[in-house]
C-alpha cells in the first residue's frame, strides 16, 4: 500500500488561509491542519489511509512560493483538491545536473 | 577558473574588478552538490566580517559541522528529504548525507562563480594560472539539492524557499530537467518567486544540443545560459600509418605514443563493444593496441578505463554525426584523445583500406589563440518548447574545459579505479557556463545595487556579442562545415561584463510585465496563482501578446499570423548611460522579413527616463518557409553605447 504514495508538490493559495493561522505569522499550521483534514473521512476511507500511511509532511514553502511538500497517495490528493485555497499538486520529479 | 576571466575581458584592479567593486558585499547562492569547504578557493584569509543582513547558517551534518564555514564560505545547508523519499536513505558510503560534496560538480561551481584568487592553479600543469571566481570577493552559500541518483524538485524548492529567506543576491542552477509550462516548472516558479524578492537566477539551458528545442529552463525571468569554448585549448596530433593527421584534444599529459596497430572497438568485443561499454571488450584483440571507440553510451573517461582494463595501450574516441567536431579534453587514465566527426571517419576509412593500420597520439599541452568563441555543440538550443515567444538560452558564456576547484578526496575522472587526488580539475558543460554568468551577475550588482535583475539581465544581453576572435560571425562545434551559430544557440551572443557595467539602455521588466505576459498565454487564474502567488483577473478587453513582454531580444512567429504575415511588438528602453543622448536605430533585416520601426530615433534627456518604441515585422511570404527560421538584429546606437537584441524569425 505504501507503494502508492509520491511526494507531491503542494501549492496553496496563501490569501486564502484562515485568518486564525494567519495571525499566527507563518502558514505551517495551516498546511497541517489541511493534511489532517484530508484523513478525516468516513471510517472506511479513514481504515484506508491508516493502511496506506498518513500523509509525511516534508516541506513548507513560505518565501517564493507558497505550499508544501508531502508524501500522499492519490486519495489524499483528490481530497486536496476539494480543500479551499489548494492550486495544484505537482508530483515531485528528479532533475539533473547538466 | 584559470583564463576565463581573461577571455571575458576582466582585469585586475581595473572596471569590475577594481578594488571598490570587489569590496561591495554580493552573497551568491550555489545550488548544486555540496563543497568541499576546507579547498583554498574558499579560504577566508583578509576577508571582512559576514554582512549583518544574512540570516543564514551552516548545518551539521555527516563529516560537516559549523565550523567549516567562514567568511566566505557563510552559508551550507542540505536538503534530501524529498530525495530521500523516492531514493531511500542516502548511501553513505558513497555521499555525504551533509553540505559536503562527493561529486566534485558543486566545489566546481561555486568556485566558478565566486572562488578566491588562487595562485598556480592547474591540471598536472594544464591550464596553468590564477583561478578566480568570476566575482572572487563574494560570499558564497551553498545549498545541496543534488545527491548521486539526482536531485528532487521538492528539495529544490525548499533550497530556494531558504536561501532567499537567508539573504542570498543571486541563486546558481546548473541543473534542469524537461522544459514544462511555467505554471508547473519548480524552478520557474521558485525563482519568479526569488526575482520578485530581487534575487537575480541564472539557470544552465542544458546539454541537449545540438538537437532543437532542447533548451531547459525556459522562463523568461530566468537568465538562461549556453555553453561555449574560450580560445584555450589541449589539443592532440594524432598521426595515421599514412601520413595523415588530425587534431583531437585531451587531458592527458604522459608522452606522446609510439605507432601503435589500431583496432576499432567494434571488431574487438561483443555486441556494442564500439562504444567501449563495461566488460565489452576482449582481451585477445585489444592488447597492446591502439582502440578507436565511439561516443555514447557511457563515460568518455570510462571508455578509457574499460580500454586500459582490456589490455589496450591508447585510444581514439571517435564522435558520431550528432558530436559534430565538438573536442572534449578528458583526464583520461591512458594515452587518448578526442576526434571530431569527420576526423572518426577518416580514421574508419583507413582502418578499412588495410590490414596493418596504426596510429600515435602527441599531447600538446595548453594552447591559446585559437578561434573563440565556439558554441559548444552539447550546448541546449531553442526555440523554446513551452515559450517560443521569447528567444532561448539568452547568452553564452565558457562552458568547456574550464579549470576550477575540485574535492581531493573525488577522482577527476569519478572513477573509482582513478586514485589521482587533485585540487583543480577541467570540466565542460552548460553547469559550468551558468556559474560564469552568476559571478558575473554578482559584479554588476555591485556596481549598480538598485538594479532590477530584469535589468542587470538586459544589460548582460544587450552588451553580449556574436562575432569570435577573427571577426567571423560565432561558429557552431555541431557544423563540420563551421556554419555560424544562431540565436538559437547562443541567444544574444557571448557575454561581456565590462560593456554590460556600462550599456547605455535597458529593458526593464516590472511584476506587472510578467502578470500581463501570463494572461497573454492564456493562463488561468489558477496557474498565475500558482506562478506569482497574486489573484489576477486578466483583461478581456486588452489585446494582449507574449511578445510584447518588455524583452531585450525579440522572437517572432508567423505561425499564427498567416492571417496578417505582420506582427508588431513595443518596448520601453530606460536610459541608464548619459543624461543626455540621442539613439539612432541600426536593423539588420532577417531573411525575407521588413522590419519597420517607430519612432527611428530616441532622444533621453534625464537618466531614468523611460522611452517607447513600436517595432513591425512583415513577412514577405511564409509560403515555402515552414519550419524555417531567418534572424537579424535591431541596435540603438548613441556615442559609445550599442544596445543590440537579436531577432529570431519562425515561420
Amino acid at each position: 500500500a505504501s507503494t502508492d504514495k509520491q511526494t507531491y508538490i503542494i501549492h496553496m493559495d496563501k490569501n486564502k488561509m484562515p485568518a486564525l493561522y494567519d495571525s499566527l505569522g507563518n502558514s505551517r499550521q495551516w498546511y497541517e491542519s489541511v493534511i489532517d483534514s484530508i484523513t478525516q473521512f468516513s471510517s472506511q476511507e479513514q481504515e484506508e489511509e491508516q493502511e496506506t500511511g498518513f500523509p509525511q509532511l516534508l516541506y513548507t514553502y513560505e518565501t517564493v512560493t507558497s505550499g508544501f511538500a508531502a508524501k500522499l497517495s492519490t486519495k489524499q490528493v483528490e481530497a486536496l483538491s476539494r480543500v479551499d485555497g489548494f492550486l495544484s499538486a505537482i508530483p515531485d520529479g528528479m532533475l539533473t545536473l547538466h | 577558473t584559470t583564463h576565463s576571466p581573461q577571455f571575458l575581458g576582466l582585469q585586475s584592479g581595473k572596471g569590475l574588478w577594481n578594488a571598490q567593486n570587489l569590496a561591495s558585499d554580493v552573497i551568491v547562492g550555489i545550488l548544486d552538490t555540496g563543497i568541499w569547504p576546507e579547498h583554498v578557493s574558499f579560504q577566508d584569509s583578509g576577508v571582512s566580517a559576514v554582512p549583518l543582513k544574512w540570516k543564514g547558517k551552516c548545518e551539521s551534518g555527516t563529516k560537516f559541522s559549523p565550523s567549516n564555514c567562514n567568511k566566505k564560505l557563510i552559508g551550507a545547508r542540505a536538503f534530501f528529504k524529498g530525495y530521500e523519499s523516492v531514493a531511500g536513505r542516502i548511501n553513505e558510503t558513497v555521499d555525504y548525507r551533509s553540505p559536503r560534496d562527493s561529486q566534485g560538480h558543486g566545489t566546481h561551481t561555486a568556485a566558478t562563480a565566486a572562488g578566491n584568487l588562487v595562485d598556480k592553479a592547474s591540471f598536472y600543469g594544464l591550464a596553468n594560472g590564477s583561478a578566480a571566481g568570476m566575482k572572487y570577493t563574494a560570499r558564497i552559500a551553498v545549498y545541496k539539492v543534488c545527491w548521486t541518483s539526482g536531485c528532487a524538485s521538492s528539495d529544490l524548492l525548499a533550497a530556494i524557499d531558504q536561501a532567499v529567506a537567508d539573504g542570498v543576491d543571486v541563486l546558481s542552477l546548473s541543473l534542469g530537467g524537461f522544459a514544462k509550462p511555467f505554471y508547473s516548472d519548480s524552478i520557474a516558479i521558485a525563482s519568479f518567486g526569488a526575482i520578485q524578492k530581487g534575487v537575480f537566477v541564472s539557470c544552465s539551458a542544458g546539454n541537449g544540443g545540438p538537437s532543437i528545442s532542447s533548451v531547459d529552463n525556459n522562463a523568461p525571468w530566468i537568465m538562461t545560459v549556453a555553453a561555449s569554448y574560450t580560445d584555450r585549448r589541449f589539443p592532440t596530433t594524432v598521426k595515421l600509418g599514412k601520413g595523415q593527421t588530425f587534431e583531437g584534444a585531451s587531458l592527458y599529459t604522459g608522452k606522446a605514443t609510439a605507432q601503435l596497430p589500431l583496432v576499432y572497438a567494434g571488431t574487438a568485443g561483443d555486441e556494442g563493444a564500439e562504444y567501449c561499454t563495461s566488460g565489452s571488450l576482449k582481451k585477445k584483440l585489444v592488447k597492446g593496441k591502439m582502440v578507436v571507440c565511439k561516443r555514447g553510451m557511457n563515460g568518455r573517461a570510462q571508455k578509457g578505463e574499460e580500454v586500459k582494463l582490456a589490455g589496450g595501450t591508447g585510444l581514439l574516441l571517435i564522435n558520431t554525426e550528432t558530436g559534430g567536431e565538438e573536442l572534449f579534453a578528458d583526464a583520461h587514465v591512458l594515452p587518448a584523445t578526442s576526434l571530431g566527426a569527420s576526423a572518426g571517419i577518416a580514421v574508419k576509412e583507413y582502418m578499412n583500406s588495410t590490414k596493418r593500420a596504426t596510429a600515435s597520439i602527441a599531447f600538446k599541452g595548453t594552447v591559446y589563440g585559437n578561434p573563440a568563441p565556439l558554441l559548444a555543440a552539447f550546448s541546449s538550443r531553442g526555440p523554446s518548447s513551452v515559450g517560443p515567444d521569447v528567444i532561448k538560452p539568452d547568452v553564452t558564456a565558457p562552458g568547456v574545459n574550464i579549470l576550477a576547484a575540485w574535492p581531493p578526496m573525488t577522482s577527476p575522472t569519478l572513477l573509482k579505479s582513478d586514485k589521482r587526488s587533485v585540487l583543480f580539475n577541467v570540466i565542460s558543460g552548460t553547469s559550468m557556463s551558468c556559474p560564469h554568468v552568476s559571478g558575473l551577475a554578482a559584479l554588476l550588482k555591485s556596481v549598480h545595487k538598485t538594479w532590477s535583475p530584469a535589468a542587470i539581465k538586459s544589460a548582460l544581453m544587450t552588451t553580449a556579442y556574436a562575432t569570435d576572435n577573427r571577426g567571423s560571425p560565432i561558429a557552431d562545434a555541431a557544423s563540420s562545415n563551421s556554419a555560424s551559430a544562431t540565436p538559437f544557440g547562443f541567444g544574444s551572443g557571448h557575454v561581456d561584463p565590462e560593456r554590460a557595467s556600462d550599456p547605455g539602455l535597458i529593458y526593464d521588466i516590472t511584476i506587472e510585465d510578467y502578470l500581463n505576459y501570463f494572461c497573454s498565454l492564456n493562463y488561468t487564474s489558477s496557474q498565475i496563482a500558482q506562478v506569482s502567488r497574486r489573484n489576477v483577473t486578466c483583461p478581456d478587453n486588452k489585446a494582449l501578446q507574449p511578445g510584447d513582454l518588455n524583452y531585450p531580444s525579440f522572437a517572432v512567429n508567423f505561425e499564427g499570423n498567416a492571417r496578417n504575415n505582420r506582427v508588431k511588438y513595443k518596448r520601453t528602453l530606460t536610459n541608464v548611460g548619459t543624461t543626455s543622448s540621442t539613439y539612432a536605430v541600426k536593423v539588420e533585416e532577417p531573411n525575407g522579413v521588413s522590419v519597420i520601426l517607430e519612432p527611428k530615433s530616441l532622444s533621453f534627456e534625464k537618466l531614468g527616463q523611460k522611452l517607447s518604441y513600436n517595432v513591425t515585422f512583415v513577412s514577405s511570404g511564409g509560403k515555402g518557409r515552414e519550419g524555417s527560421s531567418s534572424f537579424g538584429s535591431l541596435v540603438w546606437l548613441s556615442g559609445k553605447y550599442s544596445v543590440r537584441s537579436p531577432i529570431a524569425v519562425t515561420w
